[in-house]
């Protein structure tokens, strides 16, 4: 859950910000 | 399982994930196919089969931006792996935007979301890589330049051995002969797969994709009318695509415990951790 998040900051990042 | 959805709910499921997989993925099989087959008014590609014409593609004739700021610096297999890497970064990012687009899965946990890019891309990417390649090569830098199948061939070992399984693939897949509308759709049954390790809500993902797969086997139908048993068939693809990845992933390991020299793209390094 929230480690997996934390261990995958980018592809959160992505998820989260859109594609900048 | 969810209740089956009608015809005109999964007609309106297929045009929408065709609209975002179009706006999203920048090389369409439609824009890779009119290059290949020299149907276009722009310039044939550039071919690289050697050295000498990848230093000069390297130099401004394909690529504008070059890596490490710097042409060939390093061993070109290194180079090449480096080049494979830039170019499934920048696909997982369209990917990524394509998925937000998928009806539902935006609804989805975000550690879920996470789940289903980190085990899905690589498959995507490899079922969207057949629409670049034919026999003898593959499309790279939109369309700019085309590596043939025997330079990658010629590297040396591990190198040599990154891209001849999704020929092998490709070549297959392709017989198929599958359009974007197809492929949208099945990209995003990929994505959408309820048995990634660690989902929290398996249910959830498994109604979207079985939406996804309703939607898929109708537009099949339609679209190939004469293609028999090409859903099942194309079932079968997921189990292959999955092979693919892990022998993939197997050899990524193998380049960063005996290569010192190549690096991998934080990304990358994500996504691989712990993943088989």
């Amino acid at each position: 859950s929230h480690t997996l998040q934390e261990k995958h900051k980018i592809l959160h990042k992505l998820l989260q910000n859109g594609n900048t | 399982s969810s209740p089956n959805s009608s015809g005109s709910d999964l007609k309106s499921l297929a045009k929408r994930v065709n609209n975002a997989y179009l706006k999203n993925l920048n090389m369409t099989k439609k824009k890779a196919r009119n290059i290949l087959t020299g149907k276009t008014n722009s310039s044939p590609p550039f071919v690289i089969h050697d050295m000498d014409s990848l230093w000069q593609a390297e130099n401004g004739l394909v690529w504008n931006q070059v890596i490490n700021g710097a042409p060939p610096n390093k061993e070109i297999g290194v180079h090449v792996f480096y080049r494979c890497q830039c170019t499934t970064v920048e696909t997982v990012r369209e990917l990524t935007e394509f998925s937000k687009s998928i009806p539902g899965f935006v609804d989805l946990f975000l550690n879920d979301q996470v789940t289903l890019l980190k085990y899905g891309v690589h498959e995507a990417i490899f079922a969207m890589l057949p629409s670049l390649m034919n026999k003898d090569g593959l499309l790279v830098a939109n369309g700019r330049g085309f590596v043939t199948r025997e330079f990658l061939r010629s590297l040396r070992k591990p190198f040599s051995e990154i891209m001849e399984p999704k020929f092998e693939f490709a070549v297959k897949f392709n017989a198929l002969e599958l359009d974007d509308s197809d492929l949208a759709l099945f990209v995003a049954a990929i994505i959408l797969c309820g048995d990634r390790p660690g989902l929290m809500n398996v249910h959830q993902v498994e109604e979207i994709q079985d939406n996804i797969l309703q939607a898929l086997n109708q537009h099949l139908q339609l679209n190939h009318p004469d293609a028999s048993f090409i859903f099942p068939k194309l079932l079968q693809k997921l189990a292959d695509l999955r092979q693919l990845v892990t022998e993939n992933a197997q050899l990524v390991q193998k380049i960063k415990k005996t290569e010192s020299e190549t690096s991998l793209h934080p990304l990358l390094q994500e996504i691989y951790r712990d993943m088989y």
